[in-house]
């Protein structure tokens, strides 16, 4: 599974249609504080199925829902997509038929999130477990939120082997 | 799941040993398991040496060196179980120059021994020049963000950008 | 006790307005005691919107803005009662380009209107250069620390010293 | 009270006795990491009477006693002193008829701390409210560690407030 493209539509602060292309290598984001670098990696966590609004340092998942800014009056739906390309066909059996994998998390204000894999509505489990067989997924260890450093170091030894068994 | 833990555990504690002495440039360091016999009610505890100071607490090491030991650890893990994507918001703030460019040359490496896409956000200038592409975030209309794809002079001048 | 508490948290709200709109070149904010009546046992929320922007629970603030909101409150507490002293170990950290220019503005209008004399731990180059003068710590012998004056060329030397 | 300079002696990386002018305005403190920046201006929060060693990042306040290096042995005492000018006579009463005042705080593996004013031993609160009175010391919120930025901004409401309550 290789990783292509995210969108974002109402996603924070990217309440326009917006596209990131993933390539191969090494991708730097950049830019002045507060405008937007984090919250464009939050999509791809959040997609691929992170079912805690503290995660997304909320304080509930309608703070993910753009809300509006000077000129812009607040939305009322977010979604983000991430397309992966599957050619390897190396995808749990479910999803494994296609060439192409189109993960979609569309949350509406006050009703919760709806994931689809190529238009077909999916649980939020069946997404954490598509990322989680390609060792990926919202908590592993290689997705590193701002300021996760310092947890790692000031975590409780018991806290820190739950890390651990992210990898195991 | 005892047996994986503790066969993940192996595998992570030597790769960590190895990217602790890359990143010092020296010095030691393991984990261990500590607080019971049963790996899966165990805590994880780190001990760390750096080059030509003796072993302590890692309280009492730096910013910089924690940031770095931990470092050591996450990749420790990546590499014991790679995964298509990796993600790193602003894990270069507390590294001096040189350390940056250690960082980025361990970068370097995990991209020779994986296939994985990294995504770095940073606001270092040492950073954004060893990476193969850069994309800008801005606001140009308050409030709202916009993806656009910059070159290195474009993106220094970002800096300056508010 | 609760007189002198409620003095100080009013004085200290009046800084904190005043200093988060400089650091942010517009926007508002204000400190609120919540949870109780008494002072002694409210908790103290900050309510932060920077320019251009809808209000929002700190926690939805960027890193950068949030160390800016983090350092109006202590510079506001700073100014209700000015010490002789003051220390700030790499407070610019997360800050990009032009918010470390603004954070040394502030530092020196800090400078004007207090006799405070002000002590700066930095990587950070900008700082660096708006600094009166810089001492550098080196481990020429390792594990031992040595302080030295510096010049800024020497300094920006010192960030490739290891 | 007008602070001029800091000694110190066998105090973490510092084994060696190094002196620190402090003069007016801005001064800036360099150097890579682990050198021992932080190392330095925890010796200040540490002669002005921190009681915690936590807050010093030790496991014990013994921990801030040089313990040895690639070639150097550990040492069993660490010695710190600040100098005042006392011109303006505005220090308490206690203290208040020296022109100077040398505050010096000394630790001995496994004995504890010593705390002398211009020579004469005192105990620690006296050195505690001598800083007090003069709105500094080791808890001012004047003096900002390493990564207290961050502390405050997850700090709860309540000890958010205890920071006030130092300003009052
Ligand atoms: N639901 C939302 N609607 C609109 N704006 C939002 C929403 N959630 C967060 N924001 C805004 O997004 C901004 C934070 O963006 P982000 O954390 O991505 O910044 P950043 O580029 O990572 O900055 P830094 O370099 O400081 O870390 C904040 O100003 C916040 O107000
Ligand atoms: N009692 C001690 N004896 C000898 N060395 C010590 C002692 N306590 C701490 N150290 C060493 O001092 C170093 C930390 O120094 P310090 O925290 O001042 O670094 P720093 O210059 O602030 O670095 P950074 O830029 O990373 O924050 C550590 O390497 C630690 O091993
Ligand atoms: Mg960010
Ligand atoms: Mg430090």
């Amino acid at each position: 599974m290789i990783f292509t493209k995210l969108r974002l539509h109402g996603f924070k602060s990217f309440v326009d249609s917006s596209e990131f292309l993933i390539e191969p290598g090494l991708t730097g984001i950049v830019g002045p504080n507060g405008c937007g670098k984090s919250n464009l990696v939050e999509a791809m966590r959040w997609v691929m199925g992170e079912s805690s609004y503290k995660n997304m340092r909320g304080s509930g998942m309608d703070d993910v829902i753009f809300s509006g800014s000077g000129n812009r009056p607040a939305r009322n739906i977010a979604e983000v997509s991430l397309t992966i390309d599957n050619s390897a066909r190396n995808a749990p059996a479910a999803f494994n038929q296609s060439e192409t994998l189109e993960v979609t998390r569309r949350i509406e204000r006050e009703s919760g999130s709806v994931y689809r894999v190529n238009g077909k509505e999916v649980r939020a489990r069946d997404v954490q477990l598509l990322f989680a067989d390609a060792s990926s997924g919202a908590r592993s260890p290689a997705m590193v939120r701002q300021g996760q450093i310092g947890e790692i170091i000031s975590a409780k030894p018991q806290a820190r082997r739950r890390i651990l068994e992210e990898a195991a | 799941g005892r047996q994986r833990l503790l066969a993940a555990f192996e595998q992570v504690n030597h790769h960590f040993k190895d990217l602790f002495v890359t990143l010092f440039g020296g010095g030691e360091a393991e984990l261990q398991l500590v607080e019971s016999d049963d790996p899966l009610e165990a805590g994880l505890e780190i001990l760390a040496k750096p080059p030509g100071k003796k072993p302590q607490t890692m309280t009492l090491l730096s910013g910089g060196e924690q940031a770095l030991t931990a470092m050591s650890l996450i990749f420790a893990i990546f590499l014991t179980n790679p995964s298509p994507i990796c993600v790193l918001d602003e894990v270069d703030a507390p590294l001096d120059d040189a350390n940056v460019e250690r960082f980025c040359d361990l970068l370097d490496e995990m991209g020779r021994r994986t296939d994985t896409r990294f995504i770095t956000i940073t606001h270092n200038p040492i950073t954004m020049a060893r990476m193969r592409r850069l994309f800008g975030v801005t606001m140009a209309e308050r409030g709202v963000s916009q993806l656009v794809s910059v070159d290195l002079e474009q993106a220094e001048r970002f800096l300056e950008a508010s």
